[in-house]
């Protein structure tokens, strides 16, 4: 670890903290446990304690802005620098964290939205969920005649009947002086008509609106929340995709890749980009606030960089979902300040696998406190944090043929076996870093033979990669596989464009082209695949054969349908030694 | 039919900033932002040999393997996202 010159720290130990402003993309009661939290890794090892002002003169102010925010020290953008802090001291800035709201703040694995009114008391949206027998994976108006989004906070509302409504201008405002009110449409300012909120008139980027008619004469505003499809960045920051928008003459009713060389999902934010060129970059997994909080935090508390890379205090940020202190901010931090009366935390041996990767976060029913502990520490940008040789991986979330080769999927990693006999199995690999768009969990995937085109399954969402241009998410029911189906197991390939999706005990028939299941379907698997597992969790194709695996063995199955070999899908599919 | 010459369209988006930067200028002004070209009298002149005993600097301090090249590791390390606290000085 490492200190500012001169050991700069805190005289008292009781120390105090604003919060400035909010940033549109969290819920403030989110924000605010985020922060609370993050400093709460630092009170747990040190005497220190950390009181929440509302008001008046304090030791660290927290702020979030954009660009040139006012102290010399100007952000860059989406990416790259994230946030700084100033170390302890009587200067203004001392203390001060402050965060750049380029960057797209949730939990570290992907939007939270937090509903409000209707009948789940400020639980989180969740999706996808189902209504009159659609799935939806956003809020959506459907079913109002008033705008307003909402969305289901369990599964089904169709069943639960449990809703809420979703982060919109047409429900409140946040910061401002307008005390929370919804916006006015239309408003007037500076003699102009707004029928949305507009960033006109300034120049942070924050989209506003009047919460009265007429803003020229009531000088009453607020800033409208981001709702849940906001872009980032582009020409649009904060406004919603619209779909179906037409990009290049075709229709896409999904964030998509083409038009870019990276592989990042984006949408118009009108129907029509072609005309109108509005556009921005779809909602990502965006940077945990309180990891790159409690970070800065540190800074604030006297903390530099470290060079450890798995400790809080490295410069670069990595999500992990299990966070621990690392010793070395332990011994960092309490070389400063003492380690004051707490019990001592019990320090983690580090995982030599990685950690199990949650699906989607997770929010207690009030929504305001994160249930798991959102991880620390950057590890740089090694292929995996924690490599896993695959033959001891044990399981894994997919198998597919693609190409020739077989390809283990597991917990955002992958690996690739060569189809020359025993070669060396390759990776561990990121997805992300191959497939940006895609979530770290792979339930199934296959690759149509004609189009080149890889089609990848997760929960109940399917996403297409041909090259790096990749469109998704979407839900599987725009396939024709039903809202009761919680995630594809696996895909068989067959001849003439179709492939076999599998699920529980049933089966489909997928036209690729179409990209719609076949009439007829589902089918029970024992109808066509007798003597396999049903429950097998890893169904594919490889070398002309079929596998069905359920741990640790696979039933091998020839074209003619009879099971010509029982093995283990570690010795015998996978050759390991 | 197969999609042959069927290449990927790639559009420039308005709006957005694509960085035109050669790896070389990405390094140095990595190293400068970051407080590595602090050192007194340490200017870099634009010789190879210079930032090579920067970059070296950098490797050691993000626990890097200390070539003193733009290997990829060490690109993959100047696009990371990242606290903007020097890494060295104040």
């Amino acid at each position: 670890f490492q200190t500012f010159q001169g050991d700069l720290k805190w005289d008292h130990t009781d120390l105090t903290y604003r919060v400035v402003n909010y940033s549109p993309d969290l819920d403030t009661s989110i924000t605010d446990d985020a922060f609370a939290r993050a400093f709460k890794v630092w009170s747990n090892v040190t005497p220190l304690t950390f009181t929440k002002r509302q008001s008046g003169e304090v030791d660290i102010l927290i702020q979030f802005g954009t660009g040139e925010h006012g102290d010399g020290y100007p952000f860059d953008g989406k990416d790259g620098l994230l946030a700084h802090a100033f170390p302890p001291g009587k200067d203004t800035y001392s203390g001060d964290a402050h965060f750049d709201d380029d960057e797209f703040w949730t939990l570290g694995t992907g939007i939270v939205v937090k509903s409000y009114g209707g009948n789940s008391d400020g639980a989180t949206c969740h999706f996808p969920f189902v209504f009159e027998g659609q799935a939806y994976s956003t809020c959506t108006t459907d079913g109002r005649t008033d705008g307003v989004p909402w969305c289901a906070t369990t599964a089904s509302f169709d069943q639960d009947k449990r809703y809420g409504f979703c982060p919109s201008e047409l429900l409140f405002t946040y910061g401002g002086n307008g005390g929370g009110e919804k916006c006015v449409f239309p408003f007037v300012f500076l003699g102009k008509s707004y029928d949305a909120c507009t960033t006109e008139g300034r120049q942070d980027g924050y989209r506003w609106c009047a919460t009265t008619a007429n803003f020229d004469q009531d000088k009453k505003y607020g800033f409208c929340p981001n709702r849940d499809t906001a872009v980032i960045g582009g020409n649009s920051q904060g406004e919603p995709c619209v779909f179906p928008f037409t990009f290049l003459g075709q229709r896409y009713s999904a964030c998509t890749s083409e038009g870019r060389q990276d592989g990042r999902l984006w949408c118009a934010t009108t129907s029509n980009y072609d005309v109108d060129k509005k556009w921005g970059l779809c909602p990502d997994k965006g940077y945990s606030l309180f990891l790159v909080a409690a970070h800065e935090f540190g800074h604030s508390l006297g903390l530099e960089h470290s060079s450890v890379r798995e400790a809080l205090m490295y410069p670069m940020y990595t999500y992990e979902a299990d966070f621990h202190l690392h010793p070395d901010d332990v011994a960092g931090i309490q070389f400063l300040y003492g380690k004051g009366s707490a019990p001592e935390p019990t320090v983690p041996s580090w995982p030599t696998q990685s950690p199990d990767v949650p699906e989607e976060p997770t929010t207690e029913a009030d929504g305001s406190t994160t249930t798991e502990d959102y991880g620390s520490a950057a590890t740089g940008s090694t292929p995996v944090d924690h490599p896993t040789d695959a033959c001891s991986a044990g399981w894994y979330n997919a198998v597919a043929e693609i190409k020739t080769e077989l390809y283990l999927f597991k917990d955002g990693q992958y690996w690739r076996k060569p189809s020359a006999g025993a070669a060396r199995i390759q990776g561990p690999l990121r997805i992300r870093d191959t497939w940006p768009a895609l979530p770290d969990l792979i339930d199934a995937a296959f690759q149509d033979p004609l189009t080149k085109k890889l089609f990848f399954f997760s929960g109940r969402r399917f996403w297409t990669y041909r090259g790096t241009r990749a469109l998704g998410p979407r839900s599987i029911e725009k396939l024709g596989i039903g809202g009761d189906v919680q995630k594809v197991t696996g895909a068989l390939r067959r001849k003439n464009g179709k492939v076999l999706l599998f699920s529980g005990e049933q089966f489909w028939r997928l036209d690729v082209k179409a990209e719609r299941v076949d009439r007829g379907y589902p089918r029970h698997t024992d109808s066509l695949f007798a003597g396999v597992p049903l429950d097998a969790q890893n169904i594919f194709l490889y070398k002309g054969k079929y596998y069905f695996c359920r741990d640790p063995f696979c039933w091998r199955m020839t074209p003619q349908y009879q099971v010509d070999k029982v093995g283990y899908l570690k010795y015998d599919v996978l050759q390991c030694p | 039919a197969p999609l042959q010459g069927n290449s990927p369209v790639v559009i420039s988006f308005p709006g957005e900033m694509v960085s035109q930067m050669s790896d070389w200028e990405r390094a140095h002004r990595y190293l400068e932002r970051y407080g590595y070209l602090n050192e007194p009298g340490s200017g870099v002149d634009g010789k190879q040999r210079k930032l090579d005993y920067f970059l070296k600097k950098m490797q050691k301090q993000l626990g890097l393997p200390e070539t003193g090249e733009l290997d990829a590791p060490t690109l993959d390390a100047l696009r990371a996202p990242r606290c903007g606290v020097p890494d060295v000085g104040s």
